[in-house]
C-alpha cells in the first residue's frame, strides 16, 4: 500500500 | 512537508525536550516510567537504522539525530545519574508483552519482507503502545504532575497531528501508507482518555487526579 520509497517521514 | 507534519514534529520535539528538562531541574524522574522511555529509545533504533543509507533531508537527518540523541539522554538521567528518583515500583508493566507481540506483527505484516523495512515496521507498532506503561504507571498512581501532563498532552498530539498530515497527504499527493495510518490511530486512540482528562482538569490549573 506504501506509494513512496524511500521513508520521508519521522 | 505540510503544516500538519511540521506541527507533529515540533510537537514531539517539545515532549522531549519538555521531559528532559523536568527531569534535569527538578533533579528527579518521579513519575515517569522508564519503561516507556525504554520502548521510545527502542522504537527509534529500529526505525533510524536508515540514518546512513537514505538521506532524505537535512531537516529529517537532524531530526533523526536529536530524537536518538534524546531518548538515550532520558535513559542515562532516568537509569544512571538520577537512578535514586525512578519510582520503580510504580513502573511494573511487563515490557515483553509489548515488544514480543508488536515484533511478531512485524514479521507477518509489512510492505517487504526485508531487515530494515520488518525493523521500520517494528518500530511504527512498538511506538503505538509504547507509551502503556506510562499511562499504567498514572493510573496506580492516581495523579500526575502538571509537567508530566503536559509532556503527555505534546506527546499524544504529535502522532494525531501525523493522521492530519497523512488525510492531507493522500488529498494531495495520492500518498499512504496503511501500517503507519493505523498503527497511529491506535496510537492516539491510547491518549483519547488523558486527553479528556487533560482539557477539563489541568488547562483548568487542576492536577491531574483520576476519579477515584
Amino acid at each position: 500500500s506504501r506509494k513512496t520509497l524511500p521513508k520521508d517521514e519521522l | 512537508m505540510n503544516i500538519f507534519r511540521l506541527g507533529g514534529d515540533l510537537a514531539h520535539l517539545l515532549a522531549i525536550i519538555i521531559l528532559l528538562l523536568k527531569i534535569w531541574t527538578t533533579r528527579s524522574c518521579a513519575g515517569i516510567s522508564g519503561k516507556s522511555q525504554i520502548l521510545f529509545a527502542l522504537t527509534f533504533t529500529a526505525r533510524y537504522l536508515d540514518l546512513f543509507t537514505n538521506f532524505v533531508s537535512v531537516y529529517n537527518s537532524v531530526m533523526k539525530v536529536v530524537y536518538l540523541a534524546a531518548a538515550y539522554a532520558t535513559l542515562y538521567l532516568m537509569y544512571v545519574k538520577f537512578k535514586a528518583t525512578y519510582d520503580h515500583n510504580h513502573d511494573t508493566f511487563r515490557l515483553e508483552f509489548l515488544i514480543l507481540p508488536a515484533a511478531g506483527l512485524a514479521l507477518i505484516i509489512n510492505h517487504e519482507f526485508s531487515i530494515i523495512e520488518v525493523m521500520w515496521t517494528f518500530s511504527i507498532y512498538l511506538e503505538a503502545v509504547a507509551i502503556l506503561p506510562q499511562l499504567f504507571m498514572v493510573s496506580k498512581t492516581g495523579e500526575a504532575e502538571s509537567i508530566t501532563s503536559h509532556y503527555l498532552f505534546a506527546l499524544g498530539s504529535y502522532r494525531a497531528l501525523y493522521i492530519v498530515n497523512w488525510v492531507y497527504r493522500y488529498y494531495s499527493e495520492g500518498f499512504y501508507d496503511m501500517i503507519a495510518t493505523l498503527a497511529g490511530v491506535v496510537q492516539t486512540v491510547l491518549y483519547c482518555d488523558f486527553f479528556y482528562l487533560y482539557i477539563t482538569k489541568v488547562l483548568k490549573g487542576k492536577k491531574l487526579q483520576l476519579p477515584a
